[in-house]
């Protein structure tokens, strides 16, 4: 977590969910998309991360 | 509401999205530094979402237990239906579990069961998203290199840098029931 920009998992989360409108599970992977790409770097070493999806989602859920 | 709305919020595939819309944000800041940048990044993402929102903060592990409880009660008494919530989960963990400001775990599928079909009547039905900031075990993922067919047929110098994917990319976990139920 960056002491100052805050989380890459949140930060990407609200920039796709706010800029971005559809399905929750198609901004999903946008998010998932995004983080993949980074290259993240700790301590020297490169870092990648990403998160992980599971829905019991019946139906479309739409965020505008 | 505009005619796309209307469209959207009649389609039987679809969540109706036309009544409430409720967040809650449980957050350890404690010894999580940017932990406050999130808050307010999230905060500014349920206003433009059209979301009431609430922030608690520095909780006990009983203390997410208790203020997810009050939550979904508050749910309960409300005029209005609602119709989907968003709850954020951010503190330090491990699998399966949240760590609160004493110290003391809270296994997150307790936080989870508060709000299923059975346990939260006026969620029944409805949409619950869960968004859970905390680590998950201490492993560290320096990727996979990307072969260049993977990658669109680019070559690469042999000064650059490949690109990489993370480990564990590109499944679709698929189960034939929830965990802990039987499978018929």
């Amino acid at each position: 977590r960056h002491e100052e920009d805050g989380s890459f998992f949140i930060q990407t989360l609200v920039d796709v969910f706010t800029n971005n409108k559809g399905h929750i599970l198609d901004l999903l992977t946008e998010v998932t998309q995004r983080m993949a790409a980074a290259d993240l770097i700790e301590g020297g070493k490169p870092r990648k991360v990403n998160p992980e999806v599971q829905s019991t989602l019946r139906k479309l859920l739409y965020l505008r | 509401m505009s005619s796309e709305e209307s469209e959207q919020s009649t389609d039987l595939d679809a969540y109706d999205m036309s009544h409430a819309l409720l967040a809650l944000t449980l957050c350890n800041t404690k010894d999580r530094a940017g932990s406050e940048t999130d808050i307010k990044a999230l905060e500014q993402m349920y206003k433009a979402l059209g979301f009431q929102s609430t922030v608690k903060r520095n909780l006990t592990a009983k203390g997410f237990q208790e203020e997810l409880e009050k939550f979904r009660d508050d749910m309960e008494k409300m005029e209005d239906p609602v119709s989907c919530c968003f709850v954020v989960l951010m503190a330090h963990g491990e699998e399966g579990i949240l760590l609160g400001v004493d110290g003391k775990t809270i296994m997150l599928e307790e936080l989870f069961s508060m709000l299923t079909n059975k346990n939260s009547l006026a969620l029944r039905g409805k949409p619950k998203v869960f968004i859970v900031q905390a680590c998950r075990g201490e492993q560290k993922d320096p990727g996979e290199v990307v072969r260049p067919a993977e990658s669109g047929g680019n070559v690469f110098l042999s000064s650059e840098q490949p690109p990489k994917l993370p480990t564990y990319t590109d499944i679709l976990h698929v189960f034939a029931t929830v965990e802990g139920y039987i499978a018929y």
